[in-house]
C-alpha cells in the first residue's frame, strides 16, 4: 500500500 | 505509534533545540549553515500544509507546530539578529541545484499527481539532501564545534531511527512508504562519514576534524 496513511509520520 | 518512531521525533527535536540554544546563548551563528536551515523550512512547510486539511493526533499537530516554529526563529536568528556572525564566505553551496532537482523529481515519482501530494514528495526529496550545505561548510572550514557535531548528531540518527520505524511497521502492519524509505536511506547515509568521525573523536572528547 502506499502514500496515504504515511502521513500519520512527522 | 512505535517507540522507533517516538524517538526519532524527539531525536530530531533535540537536534533543533540544541542548535536554537547555541546560537542564542553564544549570540552567533558561526559555522552554522543558514541553507541548510532554509531548506529545512521549505521541507516543513511543503510537508506540513496538511494541518489546514487532516487532523491526525494532537502529538502530530504539536511536533508540527513546533517544527515549523523553530525552523523560522532559527533563520530569523542567523540571517536577521546575529546575521552579523553569519559566516557567507563558507556557506557557499548552491541549494537551487537541491530544490530544482527535487521538485523535478516529486512531478515525476509519486504516489499521486495532486498538489499536496507533490508537495509532500518534494519535502521528502529535500529533507534527504538538505544538511548537505551544512555537512559541506564543516569540511570547507575543516572543523566544527562539539556542540554543532552534537547537532549533527542527533538530526541524522533521527531519521536512522525513522529506518527502524518504517522496518517495525512493513513487520507488523505491512505498511511501508517507498519514496520515503529510499530518501530515508540517502538522508541516513549521507551522515555515514559524520557518524564516523563523531564516534571516533567528538565522544573522545576530540574537536570534530573534517579532511578539508
Amino acid at each position: 500500500d502506499t502514500g496515504t496513511d504515511t502521513k500519520d509520520e512527522l | 505509534m512505535n517507540i522507533f518512531r517516538l524517538t526519532g521525533d524527539l531525536a530530531h527535536l533535540i537536534a533543533i533545540i540544541i542548535l536554537l540554544h547555541k546560537i542564542w546563548k553564544s549570540r552567533s551563528c558561526a559555522g552554522i549553515s543558514g541553507k541548510s536551515q532554509v531548506l529545512f523550512a521549505l521541507v516543513y512547510t511543503t510537508r506540513y500544509l496538511d494541518l489546514v486539511t487532516s487532523y491526525v493526533s494532537i502529538y502530530n499537530t504539536f511536533m508540527k507546530f513546533v517544527f515549523l516554529a523553530t525552523s523560522y526563529a532559527t533563520i530569523y536568528l542567523i540571517y536577521v539578529k546575529f546575521k552579523a556572525t553569519y559566516d557567507h564566505n563558507h556557506d557557499t553551496f548552491r541549494i537551487e541545484f537541491l530544490i530544482l532537482p527535487s521538485l523535478a523529481l516529486a512531478l515525476l515519482i509519486n504516489h499521486y499527481f495532486n498538489f499536496l501530494e507533490v508537495l509532500w514528495t518534494f519535502s521528502i526529496y529535500l529533507e534527504s539532501v538538505a544538511i548537505l550545505p551544512q555537512l559541506f561548510m564543516v569540511s570547507k572550514t575543516g572543523e566544527a564545534e562539539s556542540i554543532t557535531s552534537h547537532y549533527l548528531f542527533a538530526l541524522g540518527s533521527y531519521r536512522a531511527l525513522y529506518i527502524l520505524n518504517w522496518i517495525y511497521r512493513y513487520a507488523t502492519e505491512g505498511h511501508y512508504d517507498l519514496i520515503a524509505i529510499v530518501a530515508g536511506v540517502v538522508q541516513t547515509v549521507l551522515y555515514c562519514d559524520f557518524f564516523y568521525l563523531y564516534i571516533t573523536k567528538v565522544l573522545k572528547g576530540k574537536k570534530l576534524q573534517l579532511p578539508a
